[in-house]
C-alpha cells in the first residue's frame, strides 16, 4: 500500500518545494516508484524544478529517475461552491490514480490557504511541516507569550490541520489519522538565544497540538544551488555534474537521512 | 503629498513582511506620519507584529511611535466578480483615506497571488521586491537559462506588475507609474559561486524587466528575533529592552539605511 507525503505550510518560504525535491529524489535512487502532484501550480516551483531536471537529461543524455508528475491549478469556477467541488474532485482523482500506481506520492502545497491545499492535506499519511528558525514562522502554527515563551493558543495553520484530520477521520474512519511531523529548515551554524527559545517553544507546542520535531536541515548552498539543473545533492552520485562534493555535501546528505529515518521512510544508501 | 510604499513578491518567505517592519519603524523614527495596510489579513504577520508592539507598550509602560493601522481580509463574496469588486472597493477607500492623513503609506502583501494583492500593487509609488538569494526565488520574476544564466522569459510575478502598472497609468494617467526596487534579503555572509550567479542573473534581469537593485539585508538573526516584542533594531535606542547592541546589529542599521538611501527615503539617524 502506497504512502502519501503531504508537504504543508501555510507560512511562505518555510521550505516545503525544496523538502519535497530532496525526499522525492532520495526516494527515487532508494529505488521506490514515485509520484509527485504540485497543488502550488501557479507558482510552480516543483513543476519548473521537474522540466529543468528534464531538460538536464535531454542537453546532457543523462538518464535520471523521474517521478510521475501532475500538476492541479486551483478551478476557475466563478461560484465559490462549485470552484470548491471541482477542486475536491481533481484532487480525489489524481491521489487515488497516483497511490495505486507508486510506492509513494510527495505532494507540495502552497504558502497561503486554499481549497487545493486543504483537500491535499486530508490525504496525507505523514505531513511534513518544514520551519525557518523564526517566532515568525511559529506565529502561524501558535501564538506565543513573549515573556515565558509558552503556547497562549493554537493558530490559524495548526486549526487548519486539525480540521483536515477530521475531514480524513469522517472520510476513511476514525482510525485513519496522519503522522505529523515539523522539521525546523535554514538553521544558523551558530547556537543563538533565538534558537534555544525557538527549541523550548517548539517542543511545549509538540505536545500541546501534537506533532512530532524532526530533525531538520541547516542553512546551506547545496540546497539551493542546483535547482536550475533540476538536481539535488542526492543525484550527485550518478550524475556526472562536475560538482566536487564537499563537508556541507556530505552533512547535508546527513541531515536528509536524518529526515528519512524520523519519518519512517526508507534511509538512502 | 505621501507615497505608497507597497512591499509584495508572489514568491513565499522573501522577507515581506520583515522589509516592512524595518522601513516602517525607520520611518516612524525619523518623525514622519506612517500609516501600515496589512493585504495578508489571513497570514498577518505585521497585525501580529502590531499587536506585540501593543501588548510590549502596555506590559512595559513604553512609548513608541506607532503608526495608523489597518486590515483588508479578502471578500467572502461567492461570486468571484462581486468579490473583486468589493476588494477593489476596499482597498481604493483605505488608500485614500491613510495617504491624505499620514506622510507614507506601507502596504504589506501576501507571498501569493490574489486580487488585493493585485490592486493593492496598482496603488505603489514605490515597489520593494525582497528576493532570497536563491535560484528558486528568481524563478517567479524570470526563467534563467541554466548554462549561461540568461533570461528566457519573464515569469508570472514580473507580469503581474507589468499589468499593474498598466491598471495604474489607465487610473491616473499616463505619467504616473511606480519606481520598482528589488533587494536581496537574508544575504549569506560567505561569497559563494551560486552568489556571484545570482549577481549576474539580477544584473542582466534589471534591465530586461525594468527594476532597480538595492543593497539588501544579510542574513542576521536581529532581523527576526524581536517579533514577539514588536521591536525592530531602530527601536533599541528608544527603548530600554536590555538588548546589547552588537556589531550585528551596527551592520543591520547600516542595511536598512542602505535600502532607504536607494529608494529616495529619509535617512534615519
Ligand atoms: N536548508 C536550506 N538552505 C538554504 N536555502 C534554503 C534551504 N531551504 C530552502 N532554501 C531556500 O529558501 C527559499 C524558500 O524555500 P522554498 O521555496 O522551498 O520554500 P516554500 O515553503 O516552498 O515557499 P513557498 O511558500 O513560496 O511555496 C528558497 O529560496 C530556497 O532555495
Ligand atoms: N534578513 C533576514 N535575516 C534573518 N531572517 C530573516 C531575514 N529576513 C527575513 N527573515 C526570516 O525569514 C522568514 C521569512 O520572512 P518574512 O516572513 O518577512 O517573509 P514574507 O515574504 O513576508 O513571507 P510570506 O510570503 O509568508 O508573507 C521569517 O522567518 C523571517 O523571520
Ligand atoms: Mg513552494
Ligand atoms: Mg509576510
Amino acid at each position: 500500500h502506497s504512502k502519501v507525503i503531504v508537504v504543508g505550510n501555510e507560512k511562505g518560504g518555510s521550505g516545503k518545494s525544496t523538502t519535497v525535491m530532496h525526499l522525492m529524489t532520495a526516494l527515487l535512487h532508494a529505488g521506490y516508484k514515485v509520484a509527485a502532484l504540485d497543488l502550488d501550480a501557479r507558482q510552480a516551483t516543483l513543476s519548473h524544478y521537474l522540466e529543468n531536471r528534464r531538460d538536464l537529461m535531454a542537453r546532457k543524455g543523462l538518464n535520471l529517475p523521474m517521478p510521475e508528475y501532475h500538476a492541479i491549478l486551483p478551478s476557475d469556477k466563478v461560484s465559490r461552491d462549485e470552484a470548491r467541488q471541482e477542486d475536491e474532485d481533481r484532487v480525489e482523482e489524481a491521489v487515488q490514480r497516483l497511490r495505486a500506481e507508486n510506492d509513494f506520492l510527495v505532494i507540495d502545497t502552497p504558502g497561503s490557504d486554499n481549497f487545493l491545499s486543504r483537500i491535499g492535506h486530508s490525504y496525507a499519511d505523514i505531513l511534513v511541516t518544514p520551519l525557518n528558525d523564526s517566532f515568525v514562522d511559529l506565529d502561524v502554527l501558535a501564538k506565543i507569550d513573549p515573556d515565558n515563551h509558552n503556547v497562549i493558543r493554537p493558530s490559524q495553520y495548526a486549526q487548519m490541520v486539525f480540521e483536515q484530520k477530521m475531514a480524513r477521520a469522517k472520510r476513511e474512519g476514525l482510525h485513519k489519522t496522519f503522522d505529523w511531523v515539523v522539521m525546523r529548515n535554514r538553521m544558523g551554524h551558530l547556537e543563538s538565544k533565538n534558537q534555544q527559545a525557538m527549541d523550548q517553544a517548539i517542543t511545549t507546542l509538540a505536545k500541546r497540538i501534537g506533532f512530532r520535531v524532526a530533525p531538520g536541515f541547516s542553512e546551506r548552498v547545496i540546497f539551493r544551488e542546483l535547482f536550475l539543473d533540476g538536481l539535488t545533492l542526492l543525484d550527485l552520485r550518478a550524475a556526472d555534474t562536475g560538482i566536487r562534493m564537499s563537508m556541507s555535501h556530505v552533512a547535508a546528505r546527513q541531515e536528509v537521512r536524518g529526515l528519512l529515518q524520523s519519518i519512517g521512510l526508507p534511509v538512502i544508501g
